[in-house]
């Protein structure tokens, strides 16, 4: 464990509280999007398999049940809570995701470690992951203003993954037999798609105004 | 650390 990945998991793990605090202290939804919630559940969900069966640390355990049940709590609370469903923006939050999860399962199947149960699902957590944020950007970009708490949300999110890459970059050096490309290039694309949105978020931290996103 | 190819990530 070094000092970059465990900032990244601190900081995966603060956007989670944040989103479940907006959702907790507003009882509402509002901004955020249902479908990029489900990727990210079928993301640990299909990553964390191994759980039961490759015992890591501690940590490593306490993190990924953490991960699984938030990010199913938050998809339990968008569907079913009876206050909170009330919020969803369902008109807005229209990104054809089904398309990401063929699309990564597909790649997964033909680009992977190891052909083998596992690892294909591994990988294709990994593509899914990259793409997930994707119904989240176009939900804010649809729906103009975005409440402080999804913002910082959205932010930690982004920031997770590029404290991953410095991860990856020192494991690289640190170790000698680390290769981990199929992640590292996941988390480029993935990190980059957050770049025009880390853009506007520090203007409206410069100029202390609402985070506004280009219509 | 793991070993090779132990996903000891999150």
């Amino acid at each position: 464990m070094n000092i970059f990945r465990f900032a990244g998991d601190m900081t995966h793990l603060i956007s989670v509280l944040v989103l479940l605090l907006k959702i907790y202290a507003t009882k509402s939804c509002s901004g955020i999007s249902l479908k990029t919630q489900e990727l990210y559940a079928l993301v640990f969900l299909t990553r964390y398999l191994d759980l039961l069966t490759d015992f890591i640390s501690i940590y490593n355990t306490v993190m990924k049940l953490i991960f699984i049940a938030s990010s199913l709590a938050i998809v339990w609370c968008m569907r079913v809570h009876p206050i909170v469903r009330r919020s969803y923006d369902k008109d807005l939050d229209t990104f054809r995701h089904y398309f990401l999860v063929a699309a990564s399962f597909i790649l997964a199947l033909l680009v992977n470690e190891k052909f083998g149960f596992q690892e294909v699902f591994w990988a294709f957590s990994i593509y899914l992951e990259a793409v997930a944020i994707l119904p989240q950007l176009v939900l804010l970009q649809r729906s103009g203003n975005v409440d402080n708490l999804t913002g910082h949300y959205i932010f930690f999110l982004g920031a997770y993954r590029a404290l991953y890459i410095l991860n990856w970059i020192y494991r690289y050096f640190m170790e000698t037999h680390f290769s981990r490309w199929i992640a590292c290039i996941a988390g480029l694309v993935q990190t980059a798609l957050y770049a025009d949105f880390f853009y506007y978020y520090y203007i409206s931290w410069k100029n202390k105004a609402k985070l506004q996103l280009p219509a | 650390t793991a070993d090779e190819g132990v996903k000891d990530e999150l």
